[in-house]
């Protein structure tokens, strides 16, 4: 922030979702108003946000969602008590701590009215916070932290609209055409969404991470999947089948893949020299038909899972793997056996993925994290913007 | 070092819910020892980002603007 006019504007706290299609769930109401009333304001304040993003936000009554909403009194778990009626009205948490937002049920909770505290447009405020706005030093701005009073013509101030955009960019244009790059006809009954099953997931050379199902794959980007997918593997990979069952990109920026006894060598989309190549020639000491492989963050090696085992695979050891594997599964404390995909991922956390779930596995603890909503977690939600 | 006016403690716990103290000074007991210099800029801060007059004290104005209805969200977030 500057300390002259010129220079006032808004702030990112530095995280975003994911996923565009995002889901709410009010699991307290307040004791001073219908919960017809609190349900119209609470739909009206996120509308402010997806009326200028691409993001769509569903109510649910029960379940996994992405942002629970509360009326709470006092000190109510999360170590920042509310402060009974004036003061503080409110507080959310950012993406990366959840997105959930609280509202201080000792205020006077108003609907279109001067008196009391306006809900609708508080919990506008906060659902900023929820999607990863910090406050802003406009004056005039939805995300100023200062309670303005109940406006009837309310509007976002641009430097709202602003910030929102430049975390999720702009609305999605409605057209039906299908965007030039849509793939085409058959790969439309190609579904991620229906059971957010993968065959593999894995990072190329570059970063990007990708899906693989079926004859098919997708690009996952910042926030979901990316438009114009899904498109066919043998179309973008040129001689690998589809089906695989696991791939990893080493730090020779060489991207494998593997499928039942045979595995293929590419850099970036182009097979290197002649592949097929059996498993038991180049990954000695690995079985064929595996579920997942990987390369592990918390040392650089290679690891494959199969059923209920895992090998650890080093190029730079003789033999690459030592006569102690295979291992339990069960030593990644929380990881399921007969894995469908495993992926180190960008931001530095390991995944495991098998039937639509996924579990977050925390290399400090050596076991998978615990969070709030626990793992597993749909992966449909989380992951492909289901 | 001055004992504080009950205004200058309820300020320093302000400015610290805020983000503009470091988070210990919420809590009056925490015998945090902090300088004049430390306070004076915080508040200077807190009136910048709340379009005050920038005088680092504690005046009238902006005494008034720390018991205005709010966000409970820090101001300034690490």
């Amino acid at each position: 922030f500057g300390i002259d006019a010129r220079s006032k504007r808004y702030a990112l706290q530095g995280t975003r979702w994911r996923v565009k299609n995002l889901t709410y769930k009010i699991s307290k109401y307040p004791r001073n108003l219908p919960k017809a009333d609190v349900d119209m304001e609470i739909s009206k304040a996120f509308n402010i946000w997806s009326g200028i993003t691409p993001l769509t936000f569903t109510k649910k009554k029960s379940g996994p969602v992405h942002i629970e909403v509360r009326f709470e009194n006092g000190e109510h778990g999360d170590g920042d008590p509310f402060d009974g009626p004036g003061g503080t009205l409110a507080h959310a948490f950012f993406p990366v701590y959840g997105g959930d937002a609280h509202f201080d049920d000792a205020e006077r909770w108003t609907v279109n009215s001067y008196r009391g505290t306006n809900l609708f447009q508080v919990a506008a405020h906060e659902f900023g916070h929820s999607l990863g706005l910090s406050h802003s030093d406009v004056r005039a701005a939805l995300m100023a932290p200062f309670y303005r009073g109940y406006d009837p013509t309310f509007e976002l101030n641009d430097d709202d609209v602003d910030a929102i955009q430049a975390l999720y960019g702009l609305p999605k244009k409605t057209n039906n055409k299908p965007t030039p790059t849509e793939a085409p006809g058959e790969e439309e009954d190609a579904e991620l969404c229906n059971d957010a099953t993968v065959d593999t997931l894995f990072n190329s050379a570059e970063g990007v991470t990708y899906a693989f199902k079926g004859l098919h794959y997708w690009k996952l980007t910042e926030d979901s999947i990316a438009s114009g997918y899904p498109r066919l593997i043998s179309k973008s990979w040129p001689g690998l089948p589809g089906n695989i069952d696991a791939a990893f990109t080493y730090k020779n920026g060489r991207t494998y893949f593997f499928k039942g006894t045979q595995y293929w060598r590419y850099t970036g989309k182009k097979m290197d020299g002649d592949y097929p190549k059996q498993i038991s020639e180049g990954f000695t000491g690995i079985p064929n038909n595996i579920n997942a492989a990987m390369v592990w963050g918390g040392n650089g090696k290679i690891y494959f899972y199969k059923g209920s085992k895992f090998w650890r695979y080093d190029p730079t050891s003789k033999p690459p793997v030592k006569n102690s594997y295979p291992k339990d599964i069960s030593n990644w404390e929380g990881v399921p056996n007969d894995l469908d995909a495993a992926l180190h991922y960008t931001n530095g956390y390991t995944y495991f993925f098998k039937k639509g779930s996924y579990y977050r596995f925390n290399d400090r603890t050596f076991s998978v994290d615990v969070a709030d909503p626990p793992f597993p977690r749909p992966a449909g939600y989380w992951w492909f913007g289901c | 070092v001055p004992t504080l006016q009950d205004e200058s403690v309820k300020a320093v716990m302000y400015l610290a819910q805020f983000g503009y103290l470091p988070a210990q000074m919420t809590n009056p007991n925490s015998g945090h020892l902090m300088s004049q210099d430390a306070m004076t800029d915080a508040i200077k801060e807190f009136q910048a980002f709340a379009g005050l007059n920038i005088t680092g004290n504690l005046d009238k104005e902006t005494v008034e603007t720390m018991k205005l209805p709010r966000c409970g969200v820090k101001d300034k977030v690490g």
